[in-house]
């Protein structure tokens, strides 16, 4: 553990913490993407599979059973609590995230390191974070007027990106045989994907503005 | 002992 990767882990925390608490105590989703919120539910179901088969540490292990049952909870109420699931965006929340998660299985049936079960169910949930955002920042876009707590959760989700690129190259700079192509390539698609927000998000924060993006 | 693997992340 260095402090680029718990840096990141804590902003990936804050991030789904504001959410969550969003939707708890306002009761509302605006803004919120069931789509990515599904993706998300996924990617964490994939990728913790081996919760059951390999321990690293008490930590690791927390932290994968809270960003579980956070996810699934997000889900949970925008599909089903009775009045958050009437604050959501519909109709313009209309992403096909299918079109993500097929791709994304045939790419990790062709690429991965090892030829098994939770091998591929691994680089597949890596392919699907990557691009697991895509569905929010359509609905940032097309609902241009983002309240602060939507603006936060993706500006938080971003910075986690960052520190885990900066984790990378700490742990390639100082642990052998650190080499991880898979994982370096989909997060740098992954942080990519956050440029264009970041830009605007500074912008509308240096001129002390609401944030708006362009249509 | 290390482990050089990105599983020990999140």
């Amino acid at each position: 553990m260095n402090i680029f990767r718990l840096a990141g882990d804590m902003t990936h925390l804050a991030s789904v913490l504001v959410l969550l608490l969003k939707i708890h105590t306002i009761k509302s989703c605006a803004g919120v993407s069931l789509k990515t919120q599904e993706l998300y539910a996924i990617v964490f179901a994939t990728r913790y599979l081996d919760i059951f088969t390999s321990f690293y540490s008490i930590y690791n292990t927390l932290m994968k059973l809270i960003f579980l049952g956070s996810s699934f909870s997000i889900v949970w109420y925008m599909r089903y609590h009775k009045t958050v699931r009437r604050t959501y965006d519909r109709e313009q929340d209309t992403f096909r995230h299918w079109f993500l998660v097929l791709p994304c299985l045939l790419l990790a049936l062709l690429i991965h390191e090892k030829f098994t079960f939770l091998e591929v169910l691994w680089t597949f949930s890596l392919y699907l974070e990557a691009v697991a955002i895509l569905p929010q920042l359509v609905l940032l876009q097309r609902t241009r007027n983002i309240d602060n707590l939507t603006g936060q959760y993706v500006f938080l989700l971003g910075g986690y990106r960052g520190f885990y690129i900066l984790n990378w190259i700490y742990r390639y700079l100082t642990e052998p045989h650190f080499v991880h192509w898979i994982t370096w390539i989909a997060g740098l698609v992954q942080t990519l994907l956050y440029a264009d927000f970041f830009y605007y998000y500074f912008q509308s924060w240096k001129n002390n503005k609401k944030l708006q993006l362009p249509a | 002992p290390k482990d050089h693997s990105t599983k020990d992340e999140l």
